[in-house]
């Protein structure tokens, strides 16, 4: 473990944390993608399928149990909860996700480490996450204002995978045949993907304006 | 090549 994964890890814990607070106390989730959120269940249910096979440490046993309780819920609320449901605006929510899902397995059964049932699935969910974020992005070019709740939510969510990317490197350097290349490339595609987020999200920050997307 | 460290990452 090193500086740079857990501040990555805490990153990404305080990012599923604001949403849920924000959705369990509000009772709204808009501005929120209900495709993205399922994408990144999607995500965790096919990358922590060793929780129960392979225990690596009580840490991280711990946090996959957060994130996927914390994503799961968060599905929950904005399908089942009959006040929060309300606030999803499915008319603008809507990226075909499934168009995500299928070229990442295809990718995934191509090009993958191992090819075994646990490596694919693994694959799979580093490529899905990669793009998991674009339906949310779309919503917010379309309904283009951003309340700093959701903006601080992709901001944090953008950083983590900064973060990541630090770490990556530092354990190139620092241990032997720590090489990922897959991890690394898909890992660096999510955030490019949150690139221009970053520039209009820092820009409405200095100018201390409302963060609006150009349309 | 050794077999592939298993994922120790989130």
């Amino acid at each position: 473990m090193n500086i740079f994964r857990l501040a990555g890890d805490m990153t990404h814990l305080f990012s599923v944390l604001v949403l849920l607070l924000k959705i369990h106390t509000i009772k709204s989730c808009a501005g929120i993608s209900l495709k993205t959120q399922e994408l990144y269940a999607l995500v965790f249910a096919t990358r922590y399928l060793d929780i129960f096979t392979d225990y690596i440490s009580l840490y991280n046993t711990c946090m996959k149990l957060i994130f996927l309780g914390s994503s799961f819920s968060i599905v929950w609320y904005i399908r089942r909860h009959k006040i929060v449901r309300r606030s999803y605006d499915k008319e603008q929510d809507t990226f075909r996700h499934h168009f995500l899902i299928l070229p990442c397995i295809i990718l995934a059964l191509l090009i993958n480490e191992k090819f075994t049932v646990k490596e694919v699935m693994w694959t799979f969910s580093l490529y899905l996450e990669a793009v998991a974020i674009l339906p949310q992005l779309v919503l917010l070019q379309r309904t283009r204002n951003i309340d700093n709740l959701t903006g601080q939510y992709i901001f944090l969510l953008g950083a983590y995978r900064s973060l990541y990317i630090l770490n990556w490197i530092y354990r190139y350097f620092t241990e032997q045949h720590y090489v990922h290349w897959i991890t690394w490339i898909s890992g660096l595609v999510q955030t490019l993907l949150y690139a221009d987020f970053f520039y209009y999200y820092f820009h409405s920050w200095k100018n201390n304006e409302k963060l609006q997307l150009p349309a | 090549d050794d077999d592939i460290a298993e994922h120790d990452e989130l």
